[in-house]
This record gives C-alpha cells, sequence and structure tokens, in this order.
C-alpha cells in the first residue's frame, strides 16, 4: 500500500491540535 | 505484551506507517545484567497508531535530559521487544551517537519524529530508537534488522547525521547487536 510519510513540520503542528489529548 | 490489542488511530487522527510501543527501563542496583534482569526492568509505558496518540503519551513523559540515573527511553514498533534476542533483531544492529549533556532531549525528539515520519526511507528495516541517559553523556541508537546490509545502514547513517544536524566531528559507529551479545556490553 502507500507509505505514510509526515516531515516534522507537520508532526509538530500535530502537537496542538485539539485530537491530541 | 502480545495479547494487548493493538491500538488504533481515533477519528480525525492521522494514522502511521507503523504502530510502536514506549517503553521505559532503569539499571536495577547490582552488577547483574543478565537478558533476564535486563527483560524485567524494561516497562511498557504506551502504545500509540497515530500521530495525535504518539504525543498524548510524549508530552506526559519526562524530558530524557531531567532524567536522572541510568535509565533508557526506548521506542520500538509494536511486536518487536527492545532486546537483541527478539527475532526481528537478532541479525540486527544499531547506529551509537554519544552526545554531549543537554543536547540529549532535542536530538531525541528529531529522531523519533523522523522515524515515526518514515523519513529514513529504508522499507521495513527501522526496528526502533533508544536513548541512553549516563553519567556524563547520552547515547542514541537507532536499531535496523540486517546489520550486513551496507547499502541501508549507510542510508540509515546519511539520514541520522540529516535530521540530527550534529556538528561534522561527531563520531557515530555500527555495532551488530550479535557483537553486543558477544561482550555483554551495549556500547
Amino acid at each position: 500500500g502507500t507509505k505514510i510519510f509526515y516531515e516534522r513540520n507537520f508532526l509538530m503542528q500535530c502537537r496542538n491540535s485539539p485530537l491530541t489529548r | 505484551f502480545k495479547l494487548r490489542p493493538s491500538p488504533r488511530p481515533g477519528p480525525g487522527e492521522h494514522p502511521l506507517q507503523f504502530n510502536y510501543a514506549i517503553w521505559f527501563s532503569r539499571k536495577s542496583q547490582g552488577k547483574t545484567s543478565s537478558s533476564a534482569s535486563y527483560d524485567q526492568n524494561l516497562k511498557l509505558v504506551g502504545t500509540f497508531a497515530s500521530v495525535e496518540q504518539f504525543w498524548g503519551i510524549y508530552s506526559h513523559l519526562v524530558r530524557p535530559s531531567d532524567l536522572s540515573g541510568h535509565c533508557d527511553y526506548h521506542l520500538f514498533k509494536e511486536g518487536i521487544r527492545p532486546m537483541w534476542e527478539d527475532s526481528a533483531n537478532n541479525k540486527g544492529g544499531k547506529w551509537i551517537v554519544r552526545l554531549k549533556k543537554g543536547l540529549g532531549s532535542r536530538c531525541w525528539e528529531n529522531l523519533i519524529l523522523a522515524m515515526l515520519g518514515e523519513q529514513f526511507m529504508v522499507g521495513e528495516e527501522i526496528c526502533g530508537a533508544v536513548i541512553s541517559i549516563r553519567y556524563q553523556e547520552d547515547i542514541l541508537a537507532l536499531w535496523n534488522r540486517t546489520a550486513c546490509d551496507q547499502v541501508t545502514t549507510s542510508r540509515i547513517r546519511d539520514t541520522l547525521k540529516r535530521i540530527l544536524n550534529l556538528p561534522p566531528n561527531t563520531i557515530m559507529e555500527y555495532k551488530t547487536h550479535n557483537d553486543s551479545i558477544k561482550d555483554n556490553s551495549s556500547f
């Protein structure tokens, strides 16, 4: 299947997402 | 451990390519260094399947540089125990990077974000990462499955250098787990 890549900056943005508890 | 239900990404969360587990270990008093005592000291902190679940666990952990004593965080793919003897590791090895005190937390974060984001581009080769807090230094290690695959180990080294952004004179060494088993020392 497709590989799931994430850049560091995107991962850092997710840290502040309301979904992150 | 394998009987635990696997984590799944929640609604709206960003899935990772693999599920992972975070472990913590602290060296027990005394001088036993058998694989059984190492195994007993491994504590599973949590498992995750998405970016958001990772941050949910990681944000509650003490930063590596703020830990005291002789302890390690291990972040491994789900199903791989962070031990040389695990079937995913027994033909593998690791890149070792020794860091001056104070650099550990930042470098650890850069390393694990690159691993979770699949930045190493070596297929299924990566097994996991370890940060070891020691008295005079912090030591990063990145474990891969196939120690004899030089193309892969070189690619991992080059990506490590890039993502850690270390001074050019930083020493990196590769050690096979087989050698670690033989001399019974990790570094």
